[in-house]
């Protein structure tokens, strides 16, 4: 009952968890052109991890805004504008803090539990896996 | 110093799961 398989299916939490499942759910989202959505949100993991008084930190944040907030990719497109205009003050003003990214990360696993992860599991890649 | 992709990819490859 504890099988990998069987935590797959128990929340897309789980299976972002263990390795091969992150993988083959990687895998899925580059065939359907939207693997930005779980990039960004490891991202957001690696950034609340930060140590808010390196300098670096900083620049990882402007890095992830930039890269998947500032432009039209998938990402931003399921964002709120409420939710972009935040983080895009918070940059601005440099008040860098590591839950900045928490809402736009939650907003985007929603958008991932509904659809992405749905199809995943009725997917051939998750099928032939199993 | 570290390309923003490095950077960006660093903050990644950092959250996602290890080999248990």
């Amino acid at each position: 009952p504890d099988s990998p398989l069987a935590r797959w299916t128990k929340s897309l939490h789980s299976l972002l968890g263990d390795q091969d499942g992150a993988y083959l759910f990687r895998t899925f989202l580059e065939r359907e052109q939207c693997v930005d959505t779980l990039d960004f949100w490891f991202a957001c993991n690696g950034f609340r991890q930060m140590n808010l008084k390196d300098t670096k930190t900083l620049r990882v944040a402007k890095a992830i805004y930039k890269r998947y907030i500032e432009n039209n990719c998938i990402v931003s497109k399921q964002l709120k504008p409420a939710t972009k205009t935040y983080i895009r003050d918070s940059i601005k003003k440099q008040q860098i803090d590591s839950i900045m990214f928490d809402q736009a990360q939650t907003e985007i696993q929603t958008v991932m539990e509904e659809n992405a992860y749905q199809m995943f599991l009725t997917s051939d890649i998750y099928l032939e896996y199993v | 110093i570290d390309s923003e992709d490095d950077l960006l990819q660093e903050c990644i490859s950092s959250a996602m799961p290890k080999k248990k």
